[in-house]
C-alpha cells in the first residue's frame, strides 16, 4: 500500500481513557503562563495513536473552552466565553510528553450568507483558515512533502532525541539560559513546534526565501508579537501627511 | 523609468544594523533610519541618530508598545531635532525624556507620503533616499535568507504589525525584490536584511511608505 495508507493502516481509534493523559498535557502547554481564572477548559477530546519510535504519537482533536474576560488589563475588549477547536500532536515515548504541534481555531457556528462577498481580508482569513486548520489525518500532500520529521513512518527511532540534540544546537547558538528543567522542556516544545511552522510557512512561499531556525523559535507566536511587533501600525494611520509628488512630476 | 536597481548601502547613506530589543520600537529604528538618509544626502553626513529619544520624549506613540512614523516625524519637529545615538544611546524600554535641544544635531522641516505604486516608489527611493515603510511580518520570525513571497492571504496587507526600512531594490535571478534593512541585529536574516517581492504589493510594503523632509 502507499506510504499514507500503510502509516493510516497503523493508526488506530484511541479509547478515551488512553487519549486523557496526552490531552492534558496538551491542555497543560495551552494554558501555561496564565492565571487560573484565565485558563482554558478541555471539553470533547477524540484521537488516533500510532507507533512512533519508543512511544507513541497521539493526533487528538478537542474543544477548548476559554473563559469570558472582562478585565481590560487582560484583553483590550471584553471577550465572551468561546470553544475553540483544537488539533495537537503529542509525542508519548518513555513516559515524557511533547507537544509537537498545536493549531486552534474558533469553532466558526455562523453560516455566511451564501454569495455574499468576501472582502478581500475575509476570504483571505478564510484561506487561512483553510491552509492553517486543525491537523487532520489524512495528511494533504503539501504538508506530507514538508513536514518530513512527523510523516515517516514508524518515526524515526530516537524522534525527540533528534529534536533535543537540534535544540541543544540552538540553545549553544544563541546562548540561551532557562531557569528551571521544566522551563527548558517547554521552550523544547515551542521550538518543535516552530520547527513544523517554519516548515508550513517554507512551503507556502513563493519566492526563494529559506525559513527555519532563527534567535526567535522559542518563543511562541504570541510572544513572538507582543513583543518584537507593533500592531498599532494597523489601528490607524496617524497624523496624515501630505502626499509627495512622484519623482516623474519633479 | 528608475534604474534596473539601486542600493544606498553602497553609496554610504545607510548606518549599520541596529537591534531593537525585547520592545516594540521598530517604528523609531524605521524613522531614524529614513533621517539618517535625508540628512546624509542633504548635508553629505552620516550620522547614526537616536531611536530612545523618540521613545522616551514622543508622547503620541507608545515607546515599546508601538507607535507611527508619522508621529514620529511630528515629534522630531516639536521638539527640535534629533541627537546623535551617541549622545542619547539605546536602552530598550522606556525612560523620563532627556532630549537637549543643545545637542540635537539633525533637524527636519517636514514629512510626507509616498505613491503606493512600486514602480514610483522605486523612482523616488533612488533619488531621494532610503524609505520608511510598514508590513505584514508573517514569517519573518523564522525567515533566514532569500526573497520571501508569502501568499497575499497570509501576509495580508490588512494586518501592518512591522516598520522596517526600504533601502534598495534589485532582482535576484530574475526575482524582483526590495532591500530592507530591519531593527532585529545582525543575527537574524541576511545579515539583519530582510528580502521581499517587489511589485505584487507582497505584506503591504507599498501601502504606508514616507519620508522626512529636510530642505
Amino acid at each position: 500500500a502507499p506510504p499514507r495508507q500503510a502509516a493510516d493502516a497503523q493508526a488506530r481509534e484511541a479509547a478515551y481513557p488512553e487519549l486523557l493523559g496526552p490531552a492534558r498535557f496538551a491542555l497543560e502547554m495551552y494554558n501555561r503562563g496564565r492565571a487560573a481564572g484565565r485558563r482554558a477548559a478541555l471539553g470533547a477530546v477524540r484521537g488516533r495513536v500510532r507507533r512512533a519510535g519508543h512511544g507513541s504519537l497521539f493526533s487528538l482533536k478537542a474543544t477548548l473552552e476559554e473563559p469570558p474576560c472582562n478585565d481590560p488589563t487582560v484583553c483590550q475588549l471584553p471577550v465572551s466565553k468561546k470553544t475553540l477547536l483544537c488539533s495537537f500532536e503529542v509525542l508519548d515515548e518513555l513516559g515524557k510528553h511533547m507537544l509537537l504541534r498545536r493549531d486552534c481555531g474558533p469553532v466558526d457556528t455562523k453560516v455566511t450568507g451564501a454569495g455574499k462577498p468576501k472582502s478581500d481580508f475575509t476570504r483571505g482569513s478564510a484561506l487561512i483558515s483553510s491552509l492553517f486548520q486543525p491537523y487532520s489525518d489524512d495528511r494533504n500532500e503539501t504538508l506530507s512533502s514538508v513536514l518530513p520529521l512527523l510523516n515517516k513512518d514508524p518515526l524515526p527511532q530516537d524522534f525527540s532525541v533528534k529534536m533535543a540534540s537540534v535544540f541543544k544546537e540552538f540553545v549553544t547558538t544563541y546562548n540561551r539560559t532557562y531557569e528551571t528543567k521544566e522551563e527548558a522542556e517547554w521552550r523544547m516544545s515551542v521550538f518543535s513546534n516552530n520547527m513544523v511552522r517554519a516548515q508550513k510557512i517554507q512551503a507556502l512561499d513563493r519566492g526563494t526565501a529559506q525559513y527555519g531556525i532563527t534567535k526567535f523559535s522559542d518563543l511562541t507566536e504570541e510572544e513572538f508579537r507582543t513583543i518584537y511587533l507593533n500592531p498599532l501600525l494597523r489601528e490607524n494611520r496617524g497624523k496624515k501627511m501630505r502626499l509627495a509628488k512622484s519623482i516623474s512630476d519633479h | 523609468a528608475p534604474p534596473p536597481e539601486w542600493d544606498w548601502r553602497s553609496k554610504g547613506a545607510v548606518t549599520k544594523v541596529k537591534d531593537q530589543g525585547m520592545c516594540g520600537s521598530c517604528w523609531a529604528f524605521s524613522v531614524t533610519g529614513n533621517v539618517e538618509g535625508q540628512w546624509f544626502l542633504k548635508e553629505g553626513t552620516l550620522l547614526s541618530l537616536s531611536e530612545q529619544e523618540l521613545l522616551d520624549c514622543d508622547k503620541v506613540d507608545k515607546a515599546c508598545l508601538g507607535g507611527l512614523p508619522s508621529n514620529a516625524y511630528s515629534a522630531i519637529m516639536t521638539l527640535g531635532g534629533l541627537e546623535t545615538e551617541d549622545d542619547y544611546s539605546y536602552q530598550g524600554h522606556l525612560q523620563a525624556c532627556s532630549f537637549s535641544a543643545k545637542k540635537a544635531r539633525v533637524y527636519i522641516n517636514d514629512s510626507m507620503e509616498l505613491s503606493q505604486n512600486e514602480q514610483k516608489l522605486a523612482a523616488w527611493l533612488a533619488k531621494k533616499g532610503p524609505i520608511s515603510v510598514a508590513i505584514n511580518a508573517f514569517g519573518m520570525q523564522f525567515y533566514r535568507h532569500g526573497i520571501s513571497h508569502p501568499l497575499r492571504p497570509l501576509c495580508s496587507p490588512w494586518l501592518i504589525d512591522h516598520a522596517v526600512l526600504l533601502v534598495g531594490y534589485g532582482n535576484r535571478s530574475g526575482i524582483p525584490f526590495w532591500a530592507i534593512k530591519n531593527s532585529w541585529g545582525t543575527d537574524w536574516g541576511e545579515e539583519g536584511y530582510y528580502y521581499l517581492h517587489r511589485g505584487s504589493g507582497a505584506c503591504g510594503v507599498n501601502t504606508m511608505a514616507s519620508s522626512a523632509v529636510v530642505n
